[in-house]
């Protein structure tokens, strides 16, 4: 996290808000959630508290404007800049902004109220924009469907106003670190020559011209795909990627969602009995799922499950004995995924050839 | 996904330039950035840019820094006046 430079801070821990006008693009009574609900997520890990006025000066003021409002920091039109708020001190200070040439939404539709609102009160408290892309205090607008501070928020928080006087603290997500040595992944499919490694709310996409492997949103990417994907293989046959969370699943051509998803993994030929998938790859026209301790065939040309499965993994492929979180195909290379390590499943000898750190893929 | 383009295009240069105006407290002194864009200082406000957003630090406006920089965000400046 980044205090704002000379460290301003509110000395009064109860402050009041004030919202002067409204956007059209909601009812009321939304603008009024979002922005209550925004100021509770610092409420909650702080000693601050928000009591709405509504009229008078308030220590925050909130506003809908556009282009210049007489600020000397003028909005943009459409996109770019949506908002922006003043350090904690009297008249302007603390007061937020929001450039009303954009459309404000209480859902995953750009731009969230709620979400761009609780970063803009982070402004107002003291805090500078935080280099955790994890963090609320990012500069760059994401909406993962789901607005919460991360521990870099609630560290940058208290350390201007303490803790918050529950008797429990509260603690935040954080991002997952590309060398943490207990880092497992929830997913990976590879993507037209690039691997996708995936975690909660969060990708790494590996690049094999790219020396640097970004992090990145799920929602970034798909904003309307849930977080914590289980499984995932690409159809190279078919240019797609098919992921997975529960019984759901969702095909993907590059960005762009296929009409019809999320469907029933039923669809596959799964019994009931499965309702959720561990780990998927695509073969030589052929679709392995991997369920606990066993795993399915599929064949992708005749669209439907092959005869004599599930069978074990551990039978068929040797050396891979506990449940797997994911599976990617790298030459005539099964890399299966478990836990903190890797291992290399050589198709053609049919034998492990290779354990390491799954670390070692985020360059790490 | 995002193509990379080979050259850094007339539009991108100008979008460069504002947003470390905007964000990166770069005086603007009338001249483009394409002739000084190899000099101190968009070179250095725009390593300090690739820096915080853990970007590989090129001083260039490379694809992977354009497409950062296209994303919306807050108006708030990431380093102090």
């Amino acid at each position: 996290f980044v205090l704002t430079e000379g460290n301003p801070r509110w000395e009064n821990t109860h402050l009041t808000y004030r919202i002067e006008n409204y956007t059209p693009d909601l009812p009321r009574a939304d603008v009024d959630q979002a922005i209550e609900k925004a100021f509770q997520l610092w409420s909650n890990v702080s000693p601050l508290t928000f009591t709405k006025v509504s009229e008078g000066q308030a220590d925050i003021m909130i506003s809908f404007v556009r282009g210049d409002h007489r600020d000397n920091s003028p909005f943009d039109g459409p996109g770019g800049n949506l908002a922006h708020a003043f350090q904690p001190g009297p008249r302007i200070g603390g007061d937020a902004h929001f450039d009303e040439d954009e459309t404000w939404t209480s859902n995953f539709r750009n731009y969230n109220l709620y979400r761009v609102a609780a970063h803009e009160f982070g402004h107002s408290l003291g805090l500078s924009h935080s280099t955790d892309i994890g963090a609320l205090m990012y500069p760059n607008y994401f909406f993962t469907g789901d607005v919460q501070l991360s521990q870099d928020d609630i560290n940058g928080i208290q350390a201007i106003y303490g803790p918050s006087n529950d008797p429990i603290q509260p603690t935040g997500s954080t991002a997952p670190t590309a060398c943490d040595p207990r880092l497992t992944f929830d997913a990976i499919v590879t993507l037209r020559g690039e691997t996708l490694f995936f975690k909660n709310e969060y990708f790494w996409r590996r690049h094999p011209q790219l020396p640097t492997v970004e992090l990145n949103f799920i929602s970034l990417f798909w904003p309307s795909l849930p977080n914590g994907i289980q499984a995932a293989y690409e159809d190279f046959d078919r240019d797609l990627i098919f992921l997975f969370k529960g019984n759901q699943y969702w095909a993907l051509n590059g960005y762009d969602i296929q009409q019809g998803y999320p469907k029933d993994i039923s669809n596959y030929g799964f019994p009931s009995s499965v309702q959720a998938i561990d780990a998927a790859v695509s073969y030589r026209s052929k679709t392995y799922f991997f369920v606990n301790d066993q795993f399915w065939r599929y064949d992708n040309q005749r669209r439907s499950m092959e005869a004599g499965y599930p069978q074990s993994i551990a039978s068929t492929f040797p050396g891979i004995g506990s449940r797997i979180d994911a599976v990617f195909q790298q030459d005539d290379f099964f890399l299966f995924f478990s836990g903190p390590v890797y291992y290399a499943f050589d198709l053609n000898t049919q034998r492990v050839t290779r354990v390491a750190r799954i670390n070692k893929w985020l360059n790490c | 996904f995002p193509t990379v383009p080979s050259e850094t295009r007339e539009e991108d240069v100008e979008m460069v330039q504002k947003y470390l105006e905007n964000y990166y407290n770069l005086k603007s002194d009338g001249e483009q950035i394409e002739k000084q864009r190899h000099r101190s200082p968009v070179v250095e406000k725009l390593k300090q840019m690739q820096e915080f957003f853990g970007l590989k630090v090129t001083g260039k406006p490379d694809a992977e820094t354009l497409n950062v920089m296209k994303q919306p965000r807050c108006g708030v400046p990431d380093v102090a006046e």
